[in-house]
């Protein structure tokens, strides 16, 4: 029988869970092979379950952080778009990611966003913490995602702008941290179609992501105003939509083997040469409306 | 089928039934034999739906029935799987008979509540059994 002192120092127990997950006091499912055990890192919930003698802790958990209501519904859509009603991964989608992180801000910072909003409204600092994207989640895309109150007027166009910041902290310093690069990106849409606003800022945040970077602190200025520029239509009536700090969406291939490959299943079932990994092409969007969850063309 | 019936005959029992018929319905509508059975649970029944937002329901299915002498290609058993039931039969009885198991499952998307309120979208293998096996 393994000790504790075992388990703990047990290299192969290191990837059951994540440290604060207090899974390694689970002695009877280290007892198992390791290629059964690999699929209890499947859910950390799971793993509590089975490891708290006669069932009495694990209902009694401490409440979850309740995710933002606006995030809950993208999220719901995205799921109905991505799988069937039972619950099973849809095999005509051919997208390539297996995970789909959301993350809505943390509230750091605050006295600097509430100055910004003084002067500037549209202004807003942001900071996201990464903490339970894995190491062996890779990012697909990732995505700024705005959502539109229904407050904002039905009209037949409007162009937004968008700056955005990434910031480097320097703990040296108590105030908020510098600015370290920027992009600046433009959008036309038709409000009507679409209560969400998706920027694409993949080429942006990858290297951040790709470094492990466990926190991401940017500045956005995001402003939009009705009317469309390329139909010589005049910009005006500004529009709060800056007011809702976006959520940022990481789409992810998690590369861990209790995660659905589909491509490899695919060339399971299909018995066809190895396709190649497209890092880009994803092609099931959640932007919801009709017709607007197409392949990419469209939106590249 | 005449392999089948050569199977059969092995484990005809040695009092001789009164009953002829329904000696040879056991033959040929085999009961208890190793299959997938349903399974549908809630989440909300294991207080899971506070963390597993969709799907509410779930199927996990799973594999029950005994394994027959001779596992022909119907339950794609390896050599091994006949070799352990001769060796429980002729040598050790605690050596257990092949038992029946999944072979193979389907996938399952789960939208979960993290526990810093984030909100994630993933597939994960073999969730749901969808064929059994004897091994």
């Amino acid at each position: 029988p393994h000790s504790r002192g075992r388990v703990v120092s047990d290299k192969t127990s290191g990837f059951l869970v994540a440290p604060e997950d207090n899974a390694s006091e689970l002695n009877p499912l280290l007892r198992l092979p390791k290629g059964v055990r690999r699929g209890y890192a499947l859910l950390p919930p799971l793993l509590k379950v089975l490891s708290d003698q006669g069932h009495q802790n694990w209902e009694s958990e401490a409440p979850r952080l309740q995710p933002d209501s606006r995030a809950l519904r993208y999220m719901k859509r995205l799921y109905k778009m991505s799988a069937t009603k039972e619950g099973i991964p849809k095999a005509n989608k051919s997208h390539l990611y297996n995970t789909v992180r959301l993350f809505t801000p943390c509230s750091e910072c605050k006295h600097r966003h509430r100055d910004l909003m003084k002067g500037d409204v549209h202004s807003v600092d942001l900071l996201f913490n990464l903490d339970r994207v894995t190491a062996l989640e890779h990012l697909l895309k990732s995505v700024l995602l705005y959502s539109f109150d229904t407050s904002v007027p039905i009209s037949s166009s409007i162009t937004c702008m968008c700056h955005l910041s990434v910031k480097e902290h320097d703990f040296s310093s108590q105030v908020c941290p510098s600015f370290s690069h920027s992009i600046a990106f433009s959008l036309h849409f038709e409000v009507r179609k679409r209560k969400w606003v998706e920027i694409d800022v993949t080429s942006f945040l990858q290297p951040l992501i790709a470094t492990k970077r466990r926190n991401i602190h940017m500045a956005v200025n995001f402003t939009c105003l009705v009317g469309d520029p390329q139909q010589n239509t005049k910009l005006e009536n500004p529009i709060n939509v800056a007011l809702v700090p976006p959520s940022l969406l990481l789409y992810l291939n998690d590369t861990s083997e209790q995660a659905y490959h589909r491509w490899n299943s695919l060339r399971h079932r299909r018995k066809n040469p190895a396709r190649p990994r497209q890092r880009n092409s994803l092609l099931v969007e959640p932007t919801g409306d009709k017709g607007e969850g197409k392949p990419q063309g469209k939106r590249a | 089928s005449r392999r089948r019936r050569d199977e059969n005959l092995k484990e005809a029992p040695a009092t001789p039934p009164y009953n002829l018929s329904e000696y040879f319905k056991q033959f040929l509508f085999p009961q208890n034999e190793c299959e997938l059975h349903n399974f549908r649970l809630s989440f909300s029944q294991l207080k899971w739906d506070k963390w597993i937002i969709a799907p509410h329901r779930y199927s996990p299915q799973y594999c029950k029935g005994d394994c027959p002498r001779v596992v022909g290609h119907r339950y794609g058993s390896p050599v091994h799987t006949m070799v352990q039931n001769i060796i429980y039969e002729k040598l050790d009885s605690s050596v257990p008979k092949p038992s029946c198991v999944p072979a193979e499952y389907s996938p399952l998307s789960v939208l979960t509540i993290e526990p810093d309120g984030s909100i994630v979208y993933k597939e994960y293998e073999d969730m749901i059994a969808t064929k059994c096996t004897c091994r």
